[in-house]
């Protein structure tokens, strides 16, 4: 999986993904 | 809401039960910011419906390097409508159901 995983100082998860294209193309 | 150029959904079904909730946050527009955006992809955290403030969270994503700060207002901005969204709809189901 190309998910990437920042944890913030404050303790929050933020998880990285690429956008789905579908969501993309919804406009 | 207002077209940010950010885009802000559920990364979950909503139950409307749980104070805290999965959202997604990816930049459409990157145009609409005031800075280069980095590409970084969706963003997925979790936000406490209860106990966050939109612009906090706006902050940690600065913080972290996926903003610059001259675009807090915008993602904060972002995040913060559909949290209203997200309360809208379950104040409508709680009358709804009564």
């Amino acid at each position: 999986s190309s998910a990437a995983q920042v944890v913030h100082s404050a303790g929050r998860r933020f998880i990285v993904s690429p956008v789905p294209e579908a969501r993309l193309k919804d406009q | 809401a207002e077209n940010t150029g950010v885009r802000v959904e559920l990364a979950e079904e909503d139950d409307g039960k749980k104070s805290s909730i999965a959202l997604k946050l990816w930049v459409e527009d990157p145009k609409k910011l005031k800075t280069k955006y980095k590409d970084n992809g969706a963003i997925e955290f979790t936000f406490d419906l209860e106990n966050e403030v939109p612009e906090d969270v706006a902050q940690e994503m600065i913080e972290s390097g996926f903003f610059h700060e001259s675009d807090i207002k915008i993602v904060g901005k972002s995040i913060k409508d559909r949290v209203a969204l997200i309360k809208w709809k379950r104040e409508r189901t709680v009358l709804l159901q009564v």
